[in-house]
């Protein structure tokens, strides 16, 4: 009795993957981190590294399916069959069955983690094992609290790629060269991608002359519907603003059409998301108006446009200034917190104020926070990144 | 009035013989061309099928499709064919 060999395996260690569709179940920030500890079950004995790419083709594409799901092996809903995967030399994609009640740190439902540590054992090359206690026996295992690779995985996966590199530094998938695969942009000399959609923390928001909706946090932003981000989003802000984030605010002035991408002393200004002529601009233009501003926002109770800063807000009138009397401290918006991280005019007109995963929307004829069921704040992951 | 129907956890779920053949062939133990007309060397081949299974599932080694195998064949698993390669 032992592990069983494919026979087929990957010819490079530094692998990719892309988690192309999400279960409900859970919030996309625990598949994430479930599929994360999957990997580093494998990457641990040996020298493989998995480093998550956001769009363009991985290497290995994670999905949550039901039923018939483009591959001719149909899953068969909850119970059954939890999941698939293919081997090597058939891509390595593994496929999940979203019939299944999937779940984290729980013997209740099915856990991801132990059943996604099994199909990536496939996804490298591994077969079923029939040695009792296997990570790679066919059968599910259930919840595992503080799961270690049994020997006899070990085994199977060092005799297809060998032992770890004893002078590894870290578990953490180490920074990449940049490649040369057109597809994939290069990552940040820190090596580090990680936009947790699912944090919840905002740098700004804003919307379009063509009715959109963008949220921005550290280099990446998401163009949001009713429901959470569109397909393909995150995307990194300097590939399409042609700024690199974060940036500290954003602005859009519905009567002239334009969207404004404030940062530090500088601001540019945008039509839709294309750039206009002459732009970046210094923020010496908005006249009186602090740089390194928190948020900007147009209020829709006077059209009167508001920057904020700190603990203190600035009224700016278009083509005058800072008007007289400002700045005044935040805390004439009744309800809000004493810092803000972005604002902004939604589309129904109303003002929403986020700040550390939480946002406010502002009754503007009471002049408070409002008031309503669910209470304000909320969280800006589950109501608005669709977690 | 309503048959009664013995509690819940004394019911074990199993599949059917037929179904356990699918099952066999599903996960690689028996050639999806199996023919089910009979012959001493299919015979054969289905006891050694099943046995194999039995060992995966560690089981009792019977050769048969008996109720414990039956009922092993109802568990959650991995769709990935057992015997590959």
């Amino acid at each position: 009795r032992r592990y069983a060999i494919q026979g087929s395996r990957w010819r490079k260690h530094d692998l990719t993957y892309r988690i192309s569709a999400y279960t409900q179940d859970l919030p996309a920030f625990e598949v994430e981190s479930a599929v994360e500890k999957a990997f580093q079950v494998w990457a641990k004995h040996t020298p493989l590294t998995f480093t998550r790419i956001y769009w363009g083709r991985p290497d290995l594409d994670v999905k949550f399916s039901v039923g018939e799901h483009g591959d001719g092996n149909p899953f068969d809903g909850a119970g059954g069959e939890l999941a698939h995967a293919f081997f090597p030399q058939y891509g390595g994609d593994a496929h999940f069955d979203d019939g299944e009640t999937w779940t984290v740190r729980t013997p209740g439902g099915t856990d991801l983690f132990i059943v996604a540590a099994h199909e990536f054992g496939h996804s490298l090359g591994l077969g079923h094992s029939d040695v009792r206690g296997s990570l790679m026996a066919p059968f599910y295992q259930g919840y595992t609290p503080a799961f270690t690779l049994p020997p006899d995985d070990v085994e199977g996966i060092q005799n297809l790629y060998g032992v770890a590199d004893i002078d590894r530094p870290s578990p953490h998938p180490r920074p990449r060269p940049p490649s040369n695969d057109v597809d994939v942009p290069d990552y940040d000399a820190r090596g580090t991608v990680d936009p947790t959609t699912c944090s919840g923390h905002l740098d700004a928001i804003t919307r379009t002359k063509n009715g959109s909706t963008y949220a921005f946090a550290g280099e990446f932003f998401w163009r949001l519907n009713d429901i959470g981000p569109d397909p393909g989003y995150p995307m990194r802000i300097h590939d399409i603003w042609g700024v690199v984030g974060p940036i500290d605010a954003a602005l859009f002035w519905p009567s002239t059409g334009k969207t404004y991408l404030i940062k530090g002393e500088r601001y540019w200004r945008f039509t839709n998301a294309v750039l206009d002529e002459g732009y970046p601009a210094s923020m010496e233009r908005f006249r009186g108006v602090p740089t390194n501003v928190d948020a900007a926002f147009e209020w829709g109770r006077n059209g009167k446009t508001y920057f904020i800063k700190g603990n203190q807000y600035w009224r700016y009138s278009k083509g005058w200034g800072v008007d007289d009397g400002y700045p005044q401290p935040l805390s004439v918006w009744t309800g809000l917190p004493d810092r803000i991280d972005a604002a902004f005019q939604w589309k129904n007109g109303k003002t929403y104020f986020f700040q550390g995963g939480r946002y406010w929307r502002f009754d503007d004829d009471n002049l408070r926070v409002a008031e309503s069921d669910p209470q304000y704040p909320r969280s800006t992951a589950e109501w608005w990144l669709g977690c | 009035m309503p048959t009664p129907v013995p509690p819940l956890s004394t019911v074990k779920p199993t599949v059917s013989p037929q179904q356990g053949l699918k099952y066999l062939q599903k996960f690689g133990y028996l050639s999806t061309g199996t023919s089910q007309a009979g012959g001493l060397q299919a015979q054969g081949n289905l006891n050694k099928a099943i046995r194999q299974f039995q060992r995966f599932a560690h089981i009792n080694i019977t050769g048969e499709l008996d109720e414990a195998t039956l009922e092993m064949m109802t568990k959650e698993r991995c769709g990935v064919p057992d015997i590959v390669g």
